[in-house]
């Protein structure tokens, strides 16, 4: 069943096992069937490939880990709910749980980034935009997660404590501030570097009732006085950032129902 | 090609793992006339093959074994046969045309998960349920 060098579903051939040369439309039909089988409605297309682009980013690399720990549960068929990212160095691993029930992790990486810094009035803030339209229709949100990295800053911040708080943009006015809707805040020393983790799962309830493909991040930084920081000067890293450590979202799915496959 | 069967040593307690579930191990198990029972085999899907490594990051492709094998009286033990099984193989012994044998399915499958880049260069990790037999037996 196939061509080129090998049968795309190789079988142990047995002698005199004839196998059959699939026609040009058979071997469409075959890999639509398949795609199927995976529930894509057709082949993606990826800007790039990915053998050309070797995981660098940080999403990709985070996924990788992801998909090993899945697939090496699904090997060992213990899908126990233990915490099942062991090892991860980069990042803090999300809940187990959430992991090994979830049937679809997508990370989003497509957004636009916004900056309201020192040469605008105070608060300052970051605002990052998503593209949601990728949501897997016929299932619904159990995690949300949106990581941002943190480098250590300027210095003679470092030994303040800062607040750093994610707000969804809930609505947007052409003459007045922004609706926000409080995510997730998070305390922690202004020298601290690595990855923050902010649950952004409260979010998720707008994007299916109301299916907006754009959802906007808003995140704020003040100390412990109220002064509202830079986030750049704090060390968070945005799109500009080294590629291993770019912002990007991860939402986990769960099938609400078993899939019906569409009558052909 | 199908990758060479693993010949796993069978463990030292006397509980010997279900036959049916180790690949290759018991893979030219014959019945006493010599057809071959009831078992599953290798079968390898290639995203390789398939040119679609281009999106895929992993894997390049995944065992998906099938069944197949006769369920002809008597039904051993090996092949997980249901009790309605080895009625249907008493009946077919007498009545050969007039009832079929039971046939040689997939009792147990499992999930596999494929990772990949979406066409807005999202990567998408999804858990499809179902890709894999673990085991086969008489229905």
């Amino acid at each position: 069943w196939g061509s080129g060098s090998g049968s795309v579903l190789r079988r142990r051939l047995h002698a005199g096992f004839a196998q059959r040369r699939l026609s040009g439309g058979e071997r469409r039909d075959v890999q639509r069937e398949i795609l199927a089988v995976l529930g894509l409605p057709g082949r993606p297309r990826p800007r790039s490939s990915a053998a050309s682009r070797a995981p660098a980013a940080a999403a990709p690399l985070f996924m990788l880990d992801l998909y090993h720990a899945v697939a090496g549960e699904e090997e060992e068929e213990e899908a126990v709910s233990r915490p099942v990212l062991t090892g991860l160095s980069t990042q803090s691993p999300p809940p187990g749980s959430v992991v090994s029930r979830a049937d679809t992790v997508v990370s989003l990486v497509n957004m636009v980034e916004q900056d309201r810094d020192t040469s605008s009035p105070k608060p300052y803030w970051k605002e990052f935009r998503f593209d949601l339209a990728q949501v897997p229709a016929g299932e619904s949100v159990t995690a949300a997660e949106f990581r941002i990295y943190k480098a250590r800053g300027i210095a003679r911040h470092s030994n303040c404590t800062l607040h750093i708080s994610i707000y969804e943009i809930a609505a947007e006015h052409a003459n007045r501030e922004s609706d926000l809707f409080l995510l997730d805040t998070q305390q922690l020393r202004a020298g601290t570097e690595g990855w923050l983790v902010f649950d952004v799962t409260a979010a998720s309830s707008h994007w299916l009732v109301e299916r907006r493909y754009n959802l906007g991040l808003r995140l704020y930084v003040e100390t412990d006085s109220g002064l509202s920081m830079e986030p750049g000067s704090v060390g968070l890293l945005g799109r500009r950032g080294p590629r291993s450590k770019q912002p990007f979202m991860v939402t986990f799915f769960r099938a609400s129902s078993s899939p019906v496959r569409a009558t052909r | 090609a199908a990758k060479a069967p693993r010949r796993r040593q069978p463990k030292k307690s006397n509980d010997l793992p279900h036959p049916n579930k180790l690949p290759g191990i018991f893979d030219d198990v014959h019945a006493a006339d010599g057809r071959q029972v009831c078992r599953r085999h290798e079968l390898y899907v290639s995203f390789q093959d398939l040119g679609w490594l281009d999106w895929v990051i992993a894997p390049q492709g995944y065992s998906a074994y099938y069944c197949e094998g006769e369920c002809a009286f008597p039904l051993d033990s090996c092949m997980n046969a249901t009790n309605h099984a080895i009625l249907q193989s008493l009946v077919h012994l007498m009545k050969p045309e007039a009832v079929p044998k039971a046939c040689c399915a997939p009792t147990k499958l499992s999930a596999t998960s494929v990772l990949y880049y979406d066409s807005n260069n999202n990567v998408i990790l999804k858990k499809h349920r179902n890709m894999v037999v673990k085991s086969c037996g008489c229905h």
